[in-house]
């Protein structure tokens, strides 16, 4: 609107404050409805920031596509083409989470997760994989050769010394790569008991006879640090209904 | 459904747009960079209740199947809501360092009517 003689500087700040004061409401109702749909109390608090390296490779193995720049869900329809899809009737979630390690930790192949359970929501847990990479180090003459391993993922109760077996794999190594090993009971059992940490030994059968080795928690190795991926959805909404 | 132009004060989406930087939240929101945090307002006058393709809820049905047998609910306030809302999706840090994809319904206000 065209400013009038009513609104001169003699008239004081009034109605500009006002307004101010209306967008400042405003967007702290935004944001508040932001966390609301987060199931968030408040912002989470960020002192350190993840390392790039291994953000980037967890990143780039997401199951479910990309985010928009606009944030509006794209999902592939019949042709391969992304479609904007506004009937995504059910909330659905996908978490990555990095290993840590403790530093008193008697053994080296020791690592834990803490997994959100997100404002304590009923969450499914559809599939959980643990991503961990095997470098493989060839000696003279050993290019190309397949090596077979068995690596063994065992669970471990916090505070309790026993452990057991949750996946056992059989590995077959040309080169060094990333390999997956299902975790779905064992971090729905962990989300349905109202726990976030899970322990987790990663043991290697033959590893050391061929020369290979699992990369776990190492600062100096952040692109190969371990990573589990949940894809989980609300308990309630058991179907997915999309409408194209 | 009509875009507040400043112009009208029929029923119309204004357009808001939050940039994550400018509040200080792209520290833990990885992506998008802002959020549409569109909403509805205006009037409704008696002739844009119902209008097919403005507002089809349950709502509009009763108050049009009110019409149809001469019972006009006066008293009955039309209201200027969000007719097409849409999924957002979003990528951050929760309090624990995971990062999240979550793919939150009804998120975006596309279009506003009367209902």
């Amino acid at each position: 609107q065209a400013p009038t003689q009513d609104t001169c500087t003699s008239c004081g700040l009034g109605q500009p404050e006002e307004s101010v004061r209306m967008d400042v409401e405003f967007l702290e109702a935004v944001k508040r409805h932001i966390l609301n749909r987060l199931h968030m109390r408040d912002r989470p608090n960020i002192t350190h920031p993840i390392p790039k390296a291994a953000m980037v490779t967890a990143l780039r193995k997401l199951h479910a596509g990309k985010v928009r720049e606009d944030g509006r869900v794209e999902i592939p329809n019949l042709d391969g083409q992304a479609t904007s899809d506004h009937e995504v009737l059910e909330q659905t979630s996908e978490i990555i989470s990095f290993a840590e390690s403790d530093e008193l930790a008697s053994s080296k192949t020791s690592l834990y997760f803490l997994v959100s359970n997100e404002g304590n929501q009923n969450l499914f847990v559809s599939q959980a994989n643990l991503w961990l990479y095997f470098k493989v180090f060839p000696s003279n003459g050993e290019k190309g050769v397949r090596r077979k391993v068995t690596v063994k993922v065992y669970l471990q109760e916090a505070g309790a010394s026993s452990t057991w077996s949750a996946v056992e794999k059989r590995v077959e190594l040309k080169r060094s790569g990333w390999h997956t090993f299902p975790l779905t009971q064992a971090i729905q059992a962990l989300l349905e008991k109202g726990e976030r940490r899970q322990n987790l030994e990663v043991r290697c059968e033959g590893c050391q006879d061929v020369v290979v080795t699992p990369v776990l928690v190492n600062p100096d190795d952040e692109a190969h640090r371990p990573f589990l991926v949940v894809q989980a959805r609300a308990a309630n909404s058991k179907h997915r209904i999309r409408k194209r | 459904g009509l875009e507040c132009d400043g112009r009208t004060s029929l029923c119309c989406r204004q357009q808001f747009y939050i940039d994550f930087g400018l509040i200080g939240w792209n520290d833990w929101i990885i992506a998008p960079k802002g959020y549409y945090g569109n909403y509805c307002e205006g009037s409704c006058p008696a002739y844009m209740a119902g209008v097919p393709g403005s507002a089809s809820s349950f709502h509009t049905a009763v108050v049009n199947q009110y019409r149809m047998r001469g019972l006009s609910p006066g008293s009955m306030n039309s209201c200027c809501i969000p007719t097409k809302l849409s999924t957002m999706s979003m990528l951050y840090f929760d309090d624990e360092y995971n990062i999240v994809k979550r793919d939150v319904p009804n998120m975006i206000v596309e279009e506003c009517g009367c209902a």
